[in-house]
């Protein structure tokens, strides 16, 4: 079973479309295994993107270096999916 | 602990492939004169694709088709369209609007779109979207079952890459998935109404995602959305945004709505449910019930103008 432990969910804010096809770019580096929730398409829309915690420092400095803004919509996906198992569980207790 | 009714049954959290099975063979037992299960096909892994309809009279009617858990990870669909089945049979001879909807129009919903994709979630990988299609020639799996259909099969909102996450398949309707819709659609041929219920990003969306070109009933089509959007933000204060799906969120070809509209069918929407900025694919469990409440009003809305506007 695939576990998500340390990986962060980077909720990005656009300011205009030569960010979106940075990020269109980013999206291409398949070593990466980014998982974009919501797709850079429309400049007002948020990008919703899962970074693995190997990728996270290279996202990271990628954004930072085009001042690109985001912020942290998941700390760790991991805790989350633990606290959906818990609760699981405890429904069927 | 297996719940013996549908009344034991947990609608405050997700469920297994099987326990949602299990749900629906409840529902038909304790409802046998307004509901029945009908299998329309095989998953790839060859599981069953179970529709739950819903009627209260003889066969051919107009019917509303409803579709959740097509993309696998997007657990608050299958969730909330368990609560949708239960709302039906419990309100049907007590609310007045679904009476009468019931009374003259067929719903048909399939809880589990996508089934292989949806049990390898819970025994995997909870991120998993596609199908479990083995693709020739590549070492990745699963094809996007919303990018899989008829019109603009093949556009540029698709991937033709099978490690993409919206890899279109190897044809068109080549997902066991999405052909069994299509039969089912093409042989019930009197469906008035179609809505895909996808997660996440509060959207009601319609024709056209191929293409920014507007679909014949845009006025008709959006003026609705605005009521259903309304009528859905009423109750817990959950905004959505609304519009055809190209101009709101992004180019997709080969979408469910866009094929359903162009068999004629007119009404044919793409709900985005909540995550309320914060969650994404991942929304607790304690938000199901909110979750279906306020989408059950959105969804009446377009039930109710398409009793009354039938064509």
């Amino acid at each position: 079973k695939e576990t998500f432990e340390g990986h962060q969910v980077l909720r990005i804010t656009l300011k205009d479309e030569l960010e979106i096809s940075l990020l269109k770019k980013l999206s291409e580096q398949e070593d990466l295994q980014l998982d974009f929730w919501r797709q850079p398409f429309y400049v007002e829309l948020p990008v919703d993107v899962r970074v693995p915690f190997h990728s996270l420092q290279a996202v990271r400095a990628f954004l930072g270096y085009h001042e690109i803004h985001y912020e942290i919509m998941i700390q760790d996906v991991q805790d989350l999916l633990n606290e959906e198992q818990r609760e699981m569980m405890r429904s069927r207790i | 602990f297996q719940p013996r009714t549908t009344d034991d049954y947990d609608y405050t959290n997700y469920h297994t492939l099987s326990e949602i099975n299990s749900f629906m063979d409840m529902l038909v037992q304790e409802n046998p004169s307004l509901v029945s299960k009908i299998v329309i096909g095989k998953s790839y892994e060859g599981r069953d694709l179970n529709v739950l309809k819903f009627s209260t009279g003889d066969t051919k009617r107009p019917g509303i088709w409803i579709d959740t858990g097509i993309h696998a990870r997007e657990w608050i669909t299958p969730a909330s369209g368990t609560w949708f089945a239960k709302k039906i049979v419990t309100d049907y001879g007590r609310d007045p609007v679904l009476t009468a909807i019931l009374d003259k129009i067929d719903i048909f919903l399939e809880l589990v779109t996508n089934p292989d994709g949806y049990e390898y979630t819970h025994t995997s990988n909870r991120m998993w979207r596609k199908t479990r299609r083995i693709n020739s020639g590549s070492s990745c799996i699963g094809v996007d079952p919303n990018r899989n259909w008829g019109t603009g099969y093949g556009g540029a909102g698709s991937s033709s890459n099978p490690c993409s996450e919206t890899y279109r398949g190897p044809s068109v309707y080549s997902e066991p998935e999405v052909k069994a819709i299509v039969d089912f659609t093409k042989s019930h041929g009197n469906l008035k109404a179609f809505l895909t219920i996808h997660s996440y990003s509060q959207m009601l969306l319609y024709p056209y995602g191929d293409t920014g070109a507007l679909c014949v009933d845009d006025a008709e089509l959006d003026e609705l959305a605005l009521k259903a959007t309304t009528a859905l933000e009423s109750l817990y204060g959950t905004k959505y945004t609304y519009g055809s799906t190209f101009k709101t969120i992004y180019q997709a070809s080969g979408v469910t709505t866009d094929w359903a509209y162009d068999e004629g069918i007119k009404y044919s929407y793409t709900f985005e449910l909540r995550d309320n900025g914060r969650y994404g694919f991942i929304l607790p469990a304690n938000q199901i019930i909110p979750t279906a409440q306020e989408t059950w009003l959105a969804l009446m809305v377009i039930m109710e103008h398409t009793k009354n506007n039938l064509y």
